[in-house]
């Protein structure tokens, strides 16, 4: 398995939620 | 007598002027056409009222409505400017701008913090982290013990908060996106360079006589 990145916030960018690219997939 | 309007205009309530759109972004006019072409394919995937619903946005964020989503939530939020519960053209177009690749990297880095500081104190807290790292946690089906969360929490405290008061600053924001600038790929988005190929039909719709302008 991959490391677990230890800055919190890497973690939680890669959240789908935050990943607005999927807005310009049609 | 003010009684006749365009059906533009009335069928999209919130449309703007593209010009005085373009004029307050980093997007061209073009752009801001195309970008009306994604916004009506958004805003009449549940509902055509020229609104974008939080629903409509989750469904084209994850294509699937059903899906809640804290970050995507806080997103809709930001995006919602006038707190109306929906997304009008101006507000996804101002909104969208600041994840322009030519917008700039103070207001990239002012819009993730208050993107992180999800209870708008001014300070992102550490139990914000936590609770953001235990939704992300949830969203990926990852598993980490409590005690992983609080080490990765020691860790990223230890390097942002600089004056150890146990919250983070934007001034502390600022000094740690400089030395971790990873954190800041979120807020720029490619696809908005190509948004003018990618829906090219905005040539069709236009409402402005030069479009090159």
């Amino acid at each position: 398995a991959a490391p677990v990145p230890m800055n919190a916030f890497e973690l939680i960018s890669k959240s789908q939620g935050l990943n607005l690219s999927s807005l310009f997939e049609k | 007598m003010g009684c006749f309007q365009s059906v533009a205009t009335k069928q999209f309530p919130g449309r703007e002027d593209p010009v005085a759109l373009a004029s307050q972004t980093a997007c061209s006019v073009s752009e801001v056409e195309a970008l009306f072409e994604l916004f009506k394919s958004i805003s009449s995937s549940v509902i055509d009222d020229g609104l974008i619903s939080k629903e409509e946005f989750q469904l084209a964020l994850f294509k699937n409505r059903k899906k809640e989503n804290l970050f995507s939530n806080r997103i809709f939020d930001l995006f919602d400017v006038k707190g109306k519960g929906v997304i009008d053209f101006g507000d996804f177009v101002r909104s969208l701008n600041v994840f322009h690749p030519n917008a700039s990297q103070e207001d990239k880095i002012n819009f993730s913090f208050t993107l992180y500081d999800m209870d708008g104190t001014g300070y992102i807290e550490r139990q914000e982290v936590k609770q953001m790292l235990i939704a992300l946690l949830c969203e990926s089906d990852m598993k980490l013990a409590d005690e992983a969360i609080e080490t990765i929490l020691d860790k990223t405290f230890l390097e942002a908060d600089i004056n150890r008061d146990g919250k983070i600053d934007r001034s502390e924001w600022l000094n740690f996106v400089g030395k971790n600038p990873s954190l800041l790929k979120i807020m720029t988005l490619p696809y908005l360079r190509d948004i003018t190929t990618t829906f090219p039909s905005f040539v069709f719709n236009s409402e402005v006589d030069d479009i090159a302008t």
